[in-house]
């Protein structure tokens, strides 16, 4: 799935 | 976390403060491209805008601090502190070149066209050619101090491990962010060039000198 979801990189 | 996402934070992290320090140290930021500087400052700044609104870790936190933090004091040190010893005739790279094909390219191509996405792509594709008036410096000074490569060195390793961590996030999380693969595969194909002088000179205690 694309990464909208909470960004947990830095 | 895995390990290449931890090593390449640490890669990432230690590129920073060898650049921090070299500038303390020798109070001189000879060498060193402000404009790039600059460009870091403001990756980090619109990546970082949900510092305070969403929590993910201590380590996501304190790291996003010290990211902030060491980029905004490198650009003081070096357009203030010392900026009698700042080489601004070798470090003529026109970054709106790179501001603004990044900016537009972030509105047509995101996740959500939402501000806090947009200024998240932007970030990331400005990050992946933030580091081009260092290297034109680098080329047209035509050598680097030791230190400065070390500098590069570094920071051109943490985008390589994170494109490790990605072929690890797709292998085990079914996780992958295309937007981060593309710009941080250009932004590692940029540092080839330096790997092989990097490899193939300071490795061997010769300073780096480019071919003018």
């Amino acid at each position: 799935q694309e990464s909208t979801e909470v960004k947990d990189e830095l | 976390m895995n390990i290449f996402r931890f090593l390449g934070d640490i890669s990432h992290l230690s590129a920073i403060i060898i650049l921090l320090l070299k500038i303390w140290k020798s109070r001189s930021c000879a060498g060193i491209s402000g404009k790039s500087q600059l460009l870091f400052a403001i990756v980090f700044t619109t990546r970082y805008l949900d510092l305070f609104t969403n929590f993910i870790s201590f380590y996501n936190t304190s790291m996003k601090v010290v990211y902030v933090a060491s980029s905004y004091a490198t650009v003081w040190m070096i357009y203030s502190k010392f900026k009698a010893t700042y080489d601004g005739n070798h470090d003529t790279f026109r970054v709106e070149f790179l501001i603004v094909p990044t900016a537009i390219l972030s509105f047509l191509v995101n996740h959500d066209f939402t501000p806090l996405e947009i200024l998240w792509t932007f970030s990331i594709y400005l990050e992946s050619v933030a580091i081009l008036p260092q290297l034109f410096m680098v080329s047209k000074t035509g050598e680097a101090e030791t230190i400065t490569s070390h500098y590069l060195f570094a920071l051109g390793i943490y985008r390589t491990l994170y494109l490790f961590n990605w072929i690890w996030r797709y292998q085990f999380e079914e996780f992958f962010d295309l937007i981060a693969i593309v710009a941080g595969l250009v932004q590692t194909v940029l540092y080839c060039d330096f790997f092989y002088l990097y490899i193939t000179k300071v490795l061997k205690g010769k300073k780096l000198s480019l071919p003018a």
